[in-house]
């Protein structure tokens, strides 16, 4: 079984997509919601690693660790993407790249 | 009369100036008092915090830290080439070293709690940063951050979609829905021409933006003019003047201690210390009591470098300084007497599409859009906070752009200022700016951006595609703010700081925070499994042994009617509701038979198998 370690674990080198899905989340219906992301991460591939932090409806799903060569990473995207896209629940859904922040 | 053991103390100017007075941020008199931080918890979000330092272990909250770069609860700096991990810890110090311990420096708030998070030292996600600003947050109340996008003169980048959200979320519903404090720092990009408004952090309407000023008062060689800058607090300044003092790490090069702290780094800690203060005598203050406190008292001073403009509600605002300068008294006898602001009313205009040149310097385009009082009328916004503008322009070289907006009353905010570095052909695409510079101000009336091409004829013109405004204020009238302005001027004695004098503080929300589950779903699907499995070969092996037993086991019967063993007289007299009989006991048959008293069970007679043995009792 994949390991995600949640949210805040890194995965060194790996795909990953962070997903706003419409709002299902409330009282009773958690469970609803993060069986839903589970399904549509397996769906596109990926792996929901949870919810991202404390913002609700929003999860972040992984591709399982491992280097991918750049044909292998574009394939992985594409499939992604394309479930991402098009499906009735996902309100918003973008890929996470790196970002530059320095100290001041 | 406050003193300390600390040896580096006396050299913490910023604190006490006995060298310039004046020129230190006047918390001696809140110490006094008592007002230290005490109950406050400030997490400092950088490359880590060493917490096992003497000047920081008594004072760590390790509820509010995280190591986000490794996953796990130990935000302690790694080690690294460039002896570089030292940032967090030196924040840490300048707002919560501990006092008199005989070690190095004395924190702005040393009676507050430090956490630390660690997110920095590592590759950085959009994800990341929005779980960072929402860590712990009905445990952290202020969120220091030193950092942001590249000040290097050409970039534009701030928060992405979930950062953003990370610190809406923050505000509205962190620290039991009065809203966490971020604290960010204006940046260093002053010798590039940089300017905060390219900076989405700094931008914010929900971040507390500040700036820096050094020993002698001026701005640094480093600060970053700004429309959205808050305040100014000091920090180093080029090599004859001081930096700031404070605890430093004691890995690879570190000694605990250093003299060196410097930049906007430096001083945007000292802001969330103080800030700590205020919390500490008002914790309901919510996040726009503390961004309207800090515009009421920040001091406006002599430096005639600096273009300080009074707008219309009477506040003074500086490009390079902001506000002013912050003040610890000033800010705590404001907090202690300050009733809550009333709710955030904002307006957004539609988006106007323009689609019209920009045409070089000296001629300009001028955009208007007049805000009515029925525009206003159903969010009640009256005067004014924040003002942001985002555009959307086409242009071959971005730096040589410049906008300026100017609120109903005329005042002006350079909100796009010239960058000669930036020659990125991409424009601007949906990018907001804002400023404070008209705070306080009457929200309706025209409002009136200017844009011009400050470069050469060699390129093509720019465009302006479309623009929209939005207004951030309250329903807070012109002489609400006169008469607040007043009272907070009588306050400035002292007379109300001392635990005498309590305003009454609504209580907070009830919020749960994301637990944590430390099993995975899909080892708690495995856990089952093997559970089912044990269970499954638990049974087997049972009937199995039952089943082989049976055939040369006799049967479990007695050879005399079963008799009750005694129970305890005490237990019985006491009521005992169970007692505990064992099945069977080995005893001499007469023995037993002797001590019996209870009533008689009859059984069948015992099978072979018994027979000659000692006789059971049951």
């Amino acid at each position: 079984l994949p390991r995600t370690g949640g949210p805040e674990a890194r995965s060194p080198g790996g795909l990953s997509w962070a997903v706003h899905l419409d709002n299902l989340e409330g009282k009773g219906q958690e469970e609803t919601a993060e069986q839903k992301a589970d399904a549509l991460a397996r769906a596109a591939g990926l792996v929901n690693a949870g919810r991202i932090g404390e913002l609700q409806g929003h999860y972040l799903f992984v591709h399982p660790a491992g280097h991918h060569s750049d044909q292998q990473a574009e394939a992985i995207r594409q499939q992604a993407e394309a479930v991402l896209a098009r499906h009735e629940a996902v309100h918003w859904h973008s890929e996470q790249k790196l970002l530059k922040r320095a100290k001041r | 009369s406050v003193h300390f053991n600390d040896p580096k103390y006396p050299q913490q100017w910023h604190l006490n100036n006995w060298r310039s007075p004046g020129r230190d941020i006047n918390v001696t008199g809140v110490w006094e008092r008592n007002v230290t931080g005490r109950g406050v918890t400030v997490v400092v979000v950088d490359d880590g915090v060493e917490h096992t330092i003497q000047d920081i272990a008594p004072n760590y909250s390790p509820e509010g830290s995280y190591d986000l770069n490794s996953n796990d609860p130990d935000p302690m700096p790694h080690p690294d080439a460039e002896n570089g991990n030292h940032h967090g810890t030196r924040c840490a110090g300048e707002i919560a070293a501990v006092p008199n311990n005989s070690f190095c420096a004395v924190g702005v708030a040393y009676g507050s709690r430090i956490a630390g998070i660690r997110l920095l030292d590592g590759p950085l996600t959009d994800s990341m940063e929005a779980v960072a600003f929402n860590k712990h947050y009905q445990i952290n109340d202020i969120y220091s951050c030193s950092w942001g996008p590249d000040d290097d003169g050409k970039t534009v980048d701030g928060p992405h979609q979930l950062g953003k959200a990370a610190l809406q979320h923050g505000v509205m519903a962190g620290r039991q829905g009065f809203g966490s404090i971020f604290v960010v720092a204006s940046g260093n990009g002053g010798q590039h021409n940089d300017n905060c408004n390219y900076d989405g952090y700094a931008n914010s309407i929900y971040t507390v933006t500040i700036g820096a000023v050094d020993e002698d008062g001026r701005m640094p060689f480093y600060a970053e003019e700004c429309a959205s800058m808050l305040a100014v607090t000091f920090s180093g300044g080029d090599k004859m003047l001081r930096s700031i003092v404070t605890t430093d790490w004691d890995l690879q090069k570190g000694t605990g201690c250093t003299e060196g702290h410097t930049g906007t780094s430096a001083a945007a800690p000292l802001a969330a210390g103080m800030i700590a203060l205020m919390l500490q005598v008002r914790p309901c203050l919510t996040w726009r009591d503390v961004q309207h406190i800090i515009v009421f008292t920040a001091t406006q001073y002599e430096d005639r470098h600096a273009d300080w403009i009074t707008n219309e509600a009477g506040f003074s605002h500086s490009h390079q300084h902001g506000f002013g300068l912050l003040k610890a008294w000033r800010l705590v006898n404001a907090a202690k007497i300050w009733t809550s602001v009333p709710y955030l009313a904002s307006y957004v205009s539609p988006v106007l599409k323009e689609n019209k040149a920009i045409p070089l310097s000296p001629h300009s385009l001028e955009v208007l859009w007049n805000v009515s009082r029925t525009d206003l009328a159903m969010s009640g916004l009256q005067t004014l906070e924040h003002v942001a503008v985002t555009v959307s322009i086409t242009h071959p070289r971005r730096g040589s752009l410049e906008l300026r907006l100017f609120c109903p009353s005329g005042m002006m905010s350079l909100i796009g200022a010239p960058r000669s570095m930036d020659s990125d052909p991409s424009g601007f695409e949906d990018w907001t700016f804002s400023t404070v510079r008209c705070w306080g101000e009457r929200a309706r009336g025209s409002y009136r951006l200017v844009v011009r091409d400050v470069g050469d004829e060699t390129l093509p013109a720019g465009t302006l595609h479309q623009w929209r405004l939005t207004l951030y204020g309250s329903a807070w009238s012109p002489g609400d703010i006169r008469d607040r302005q007043r009272l907070l001027e009588d306050a400035m004695s002292g007379k109300y700081l001392h635990d005498g004098f309590s305003l009454p503080c609504p209580p907070g929300l009830r919020i749960p925070e994301e637990v944590a589950y430390p099993i995975t779903p899909n080892t708690l699907k495995t856990l089952v499994l093997v559970g089912c499995f044990a269970a499954f070969w638990t049974v087997y092996y049972v009937l199995e042994v039952y089943l082989s037993q049976r055939d040369v086991a006799s049967p479990p019967v007695c050879q005399r009617p079963c008799r009750w063993l005694p129970r305890s007289r005490k237990a019985r007299e006491e009521g005992a509701e169970l007692e505990s009989v064992p099945l069977c006991s080995s005893k001499d048959p007469v023995e037993a038979e002797a001590e019996a008293a209870g009533p008689v069970i009859a059984a069948a007679a015992p099978g072979p198998g018994l027979r000659g043995r000692e006789e059971q009792v049951c």
